[in-house]
């Protein structure tokens, strides 16, 4: 009943603490040092992977780009069985990130890698 | 079951294309301590990372380097006393070892400062590179003085298969030919010029972004 499912999101979000606790991207910015990679990486010196946390709501917005499934699921989660899981919270785009290297025989290497800041996140 | 690694610690064969280059190509902690890369070269390559990617290190729009890796190779000299007089003389050898797989050449430049002012006068410098089986002898001066003070010359068809492990290259029978305008500086030996090697990570390449699968409003 979809009526009854959309009179529940209000007291859903209460219950869950509001929008703050929904499935969103938080900034998490770290050194290389912290992961004992700066003996390698000389450049950047500030890195913000970021990360994606929260509680996939009930009704998953247009704007989290789930799949059907994950709707699906978050349903069977909330209606049929709370042990099959909420769907996850986790990043749905990235962007590259390029850096300057140390190479063991003395080269410099500049680099694009891909994937390495959570851009947006998804409910799946 | 399995403890958390500690920081820096890998598994033996990593699958990602960061993780394996960290484990394969970066240098141990100790060769940190005996000192970092310095000089022109290092000044060079941060010069080129602050074109390209912001402070947050996000490749920057529009200033494209037009590639995802670029590797610097320094050159060995050869043996020798490269001052005769006035002039210097010094023949060099780039050589890289092993040439990672998904790492596809597709261009190679020598950069090389044609001045160096010194206190009392210039080092005007030139670069010859010697003829090939496949291509003439050249000698390198910039037409007008580059911006920045470097100057870079594609040496693409120069660079042969070199004797080592599969995918090395070697540069050889580049020779730095400078001399001192006037004046009687002190001998002050210019920086050897290095090879940039312009590389396609069909790994970590910079893909197109996937596009987004049509989906129907739901």
């Amino acid at each position: 009943d979809t009526g009854t499912l959309a009179h529940d999101l209000p007291s859903y979000l209460r219950e869950q603490g509001g929008e703050k606790s929904d499935c969103s991207l938080r900034p998490f910015p770290i050194s290389f040092a912290q992961l004992g990679w700066d003996h390698w990486i000389i450049a950047p010196h500030r890195y913000n992977p970021r990360y994606c946390k929260g509680i996939c709501p009930r009704l998953l917005r247009y704007d989290y780009h789930a799949p059907n499934h994950a709707v699906v699921q978050s349903f069977v989660h909330q209606l049929v069985d709370a042990n099959v899981p909420r769907p996850s919270c986790v990043p749905y785009r990235y962007s590259p990130i390029s850096v300057l290297m140390i190479e063991r025989d003395g080269g410099i290497l500049y680099k694009e890698y891909e994937n390495m800041i959570a851009e947006s996140c998804t409910c799946r | 079951n399995q403890s958390p690694l500690p920081p820096g610690s890998l598994p033996a064969i990593p699958s990602l294309p960061l993780l394996r280059a960290l484990r394969v190509r970066a240098p141990g902690s100790q060769a940190w301590q005996a000192g970092p890369a310095s000089g022109q070269p290092l000044r060079y390559m941060l010069n080129l990372y602050r074109r390209a990617a912001d402070r947050d290190g996000r490749p920057r729009r529009g200033h494209s380097l037009g590639t995802n890796t670029i590797r610097l190779v320094q050159a060995s000299a050869h043996e020798g006393q490269p001052w005769a007089g006035r002039w210097y003389v010094q023949p060099l050898t780039y050589r890289l070892e092993s040439q990672p797989k998904a790492e596809h050449l597709l261009r190679a430049t020598v950069v090389y400062l044609p001045s160096l002012p010194l206190l009392r006068s210039h080092l005007l410098c030139t670069l010859e590179l010697a003829a090939t089986s496949k291509t003439p002898g050249a000698l390198l001066s910039p037409a007008t003085r580059p911006r920045h003070g470097w100057a870079e010359a594609d040496v693409t068809p120069y660079l042969m298969p070199g004797n080592g492990s599969m995918g090395s290259l070697v540069l050889r029978h580049v020779c730095v030919h400078a001399g001192r305008a006037r004046g009687h500086d002190a001998l002050v030996a210019p920086s050897h010029p290095f090879l940039l090697l312009y590389l396609n990570d069909t790994r970590a390449g910079l893909a197109p972004p996937v596009a987004e699968p049509h989906r129907h409003r739901r």
